[in-house]
């Protein structure tokens, strides 16, 4: 079983 | 007062068929720089960041800054009206919530516009910082498409690993098991044909090749993709448009539980 990770987590709002 | 000619009206067009899967409704951005645009899915999973150049156009008038709310598949379906060979302008009037495609063929004989209404979108647009990749895979687009598509009907995820014998796309589905090895290749003669791999360190990486099919639509765009990977970074996926600017796709990645 594997994890999706989310943009979220590598990119930070402007 | 926006105004923007494109000569190769063709490019427009592959670039909506590019992203107009992975995105429906979009914020684009026109300034001095250029038309720009950049979207997640809706699941936040992947982004994608896409610029044409202002000089990439023959004509490019751009008053003041402006976002455009648009629906991609109504986009899409606009310019699917232009013919291949047209010359496609974009123009939006200030304070206006419709846009204009005036699509004209080569030997002007002909003339269409298309009015489209603007929608207001609320983006979050994030900041993408420049990285050093511990990889970068550069490989015919055509090659890589069908190693997405020749997965995708074996498994969900592909596992790319970059090492200096190559880089190997590998997958796992119910019916058994894939692996495809790519080996540097610097064809001189035809640089298109070329793989080449930059390695500071091997890495691998496993990703939903649901959202590499999506990216794979815009082979039509470039002869080349590059792949760049980094162990602590989602994978950046880029056709590069010839003297305009890039499709680049961000794809986070899948890790054990």
């Amino acid at each position: 079983p594997c994890l999706q990770r989310k943009i979220l987590e590598y990119f930070d709002g402007d | 007062m926006l105004e923007l000619r494109l000569v190769q009206g063709s490019i427009l067009k592959k670039v909506l068929e590019a992203i107009k899967d992975l995105v429906n409704d979009a914020n684009f951005d026109c300034s001095a720089t250029g038309f720009s645009l950049q979207a997640m899915d809706s699941s936040h999973v992947a982004l994608v960041a896409l610029l044409l150049r202002s000089e990439g156009f023959e004509h490019y008038r751009c008053d003041r800054n402006l976002s455009m709310g648009m629906s991609l598949t109504n986009m899409a379906k606009m310019l699917k009206c232009a013919g291949n060979d047209d010359i496609v302008t974009i123009k939006a009037d200030d304070g206006s919530d419709t846009i204009t495609f005036m699509f004209e063929s080569p030997t002007q004989d002909k003339i269409a516009d298309f009015e489209m209404k603007l929608m207001d979108i609320d983006s979050e647009h994030l900041g993408i910082p420049e990285a050093e990749y511990e990889a970068i895979v550069r490989m015919p687009s055509s090659e890589f498409a069908r190693i997405c598509k020749d997965l995708g009907t074996i498994g969900d995820t592909v596992v790319i690993s970059v090492t200096k014998e190559g880089v190997k796309f590998s997958t796992r589905g119910d019916i058994g098991t894939a692996n495809i090895v790519c080996r540097q290749n610097t064809s001189i003669d035809k640089p298109e044909e070329a793989t080449i791999i930059e390695m500071q360190e091997p890495v691998t990486l496993t990703f939903a090749l649901r959202y590499m099919n999506s990216f794979a639509k815009a082979t039509p765009l470039a002869t080349q993709v590059t792949i760049s990977l980094s162990s602590e970074l989602p994978v950046v996926v880029e056709y590069k448009i010839a003297e305009m600017g890039y499709v680049r796709y961000y794809l986070a990645p899948k890790i054990e539980e």
